[in-house]
């Protein structure tokens, strides 16, 4: 299984509807300081379920709504949407159930002070089913398959006990 | 559970090691369940030295040291698993350019073996060279965030700021 | 003392704005006592906005804009003590090569008003360039550190290892 | 005042006498990744009375001493010495008693498993002598204008209350 392409819209500096594709293997992403790269890394943990505003570097959910410019309106909504190709060997039984025509889409919308819902393939469902759908892929907002910036050397500096995660997740 | 483990942790050390190897160009490196008799509780330890030092305290090797050593256990913790993506958030930074060679040669040899997808932010150059495609994050709109296509010979003049 | 700690703020507000401005080419920044009304007890808040962008909470700005927003205000208290030294170790790590040469004229424009010195530990081109004099540290021997006085032009062939 | 020299001894991984003038404004240090560049940083930091061996991160006053390599066999002591220029105007009375010839040399020496003594300009000193001396000066091993390699954003994250001792250093 793997992420094929990632949609954003309203989430934090990316008003406008993005699509950015997975074409290739090695995928490079540049631009000037500020200019929203770490955001799509925090676009991707998020649809994946998290919910720890701090962990996305806001103090509430609603801070990763687009707050506005000095030249755009604020938005209400943010969306994001997560592309993935599957393969049937890949895939654990809780999430067997989403193999049709070989795509999972995973949906997350968030309405300024109400709330998120999550869909898959359409359907809305609980926040828990999509966490089971990537904790059975052993990925997921806090799996140690994403490194945040500036957090490369932590591992190294956990506590013997912390590190052990690592062989929690891969097991 | 507890073989899966002990099976799961084997394959890793001998990855580990190996990967460390690669990365440094020599040295040891090694881990090892700490703190208790049952691989389930127990925790787990690094012990490494790069080439012609001696076996230290993990905390005594410098920034760039730990970078490396990190991304030898997280790419060897990569390669068993069935992850959809890895994302890299400019974990180039502390390396210098004989070590981010290392890194994206290390990153090239991993897409051979797996079918896996990498996601990586860098403002390092020689890491650019590296990637098959290269997306550009601007904001010529200040505050708005948008995604264009670089070409990558025209990094210098279209990303200046870069 | 809360006299002074009251002056001490206002000139170190005055300077960091005024240093934030010309780090970021715009935007705005200044800096507030908060937590009580006692001037020798409260909390020290900043307040910025980049160039483009709303007034944010703190924690929204990358790593990038961090690093400049925290150099502007290391700047602002540094030009007023009477530090023998200024030590820098890979500060310039996060930034883009735009805000790397902008870090470096403020450098060398806060050596023309004042006399102190500054230690800057770096892996980037640009800031070597900037130096007066640079230093370089290996280990051809393996495990014990040489200094050898580099010479800006060979540096290419020299410290291959950069 | 300002710092003209270092002079490092069998500290971390300067095993032999190693000298670092400060003959200009701009000192540059560059080296490939582990050749000692931070280390630097943390002779200067340990000779202003650093007494936290996690700060120099070890675990225990040893480690700051040379622990061999695989061609050279550990040592047990290690020697740092400061050589500041100094004039009149510069300094707080606490330490005026130090202005001889407008040089002031400090020297912090440690042997192994037996502790660590401190010399301003060849005579005997306590720790807090030399705290001191860089507490006028509003430098020292934990002030602000020492920024750790990896640490340039912390100043923003910390809490405000944390923050306001940039205030109280420059005061
Ligand atoms: N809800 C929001 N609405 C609008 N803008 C936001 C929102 N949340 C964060 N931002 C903006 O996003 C910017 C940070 O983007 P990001 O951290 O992705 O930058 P980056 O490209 O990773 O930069 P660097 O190279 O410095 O790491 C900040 O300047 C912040 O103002
Ligand atoms: N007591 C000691 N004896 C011998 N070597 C030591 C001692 N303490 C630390 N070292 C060595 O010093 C090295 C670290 O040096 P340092 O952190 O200064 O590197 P650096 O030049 O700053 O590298 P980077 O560019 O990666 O930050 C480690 O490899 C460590 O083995
Ligand atoms: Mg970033
Ligand atoms: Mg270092």
């Amino acid at each position: 299984m793997f992420i094929s392409k990632i949609k954003l819209s309203g989430f934090k500096s990316f008003s406008d509807e993005t699509v950015l594709n997975f074409d290739y293997s090695l995928n490079g992403i540049i631009g000037p300081n500020g200019s929203g790269k770490s955001n799509i890394v925090e676009a991707i943990k998020w649809v994946m379920g998290e919910n720890s505003s701090k962990s996305l570097r806001g103090s509430g959910m609603n801070d990763i709504i687009f707050s506005g410019s000095t030249t755009k309106a604020s938005k209400n909504i943010a969306s994001v949407t997560l592309f993935l190709k599957i393969d049937s060997k890949d895939i654990s039984s809780s999430s067997k159930k989403y193999i049709n025509s070989g795509n999972i889409e995973v949906e997350r919308q968030i309405i300024r002070d109400t709330g998120s819902t999550y869909r898959i393939n359409g359907k809305e469902v609980r926040a828990k089913d999509v966490q089971f759908l990537f904790a059975d892929l052993s990925s997921g907002s806090r799996a140690t398959n994403i490194i945040d910036q500036g957090s490369i050397g932590n591992l190294i500096t956990q506590k013997p006990s912390e590190r052990r995660r690592i062989l929690d997740e891969a097991a | 559970a507890r073989n899966r483990v002990l099976n799961t942790f084997a394959s890793i050390n001998s990855t580990f090691s190996e990967l460390f190897k690669k990365l440094f160009d020599g040295g040891k490196a090694y881990l090892e369940l700490i703190e208790s008799e049952d691989p389930l509780e127990a925790g787990l330890e690094l012990l490494v030295s790069p080439p012609g030092k001696k076996l230290q305290r993990i905390s005594l090797l410098s920034g760039g040291e730990k970078a490396l050593a990190s991304l030898a256990l997280i790419f060897s913790t990569f390669i068993n698993r069935q992850t959809p993506i890895c994302i890299l958030d400019e974990v180039d930074a502390p390396l210098d350019d004989f070590n981010v060679e290392r890194f994206c040669s290390l990153l090239k040899e991993t897409t051979k073996i797996t079918n896996k997808k990498f996601l990586v932010i860098t403002h390092n150059k020689i890491t650019m060279g590296y990637m098959n495609k290269v997306y550009g994050v601007t904001m010529n709109e200040p505050g708005i965030s948008k995604l264009v296509s670089v070409n990558l010979d025209k990094i210098d003049s279209e990303f200046a700021a870069e």
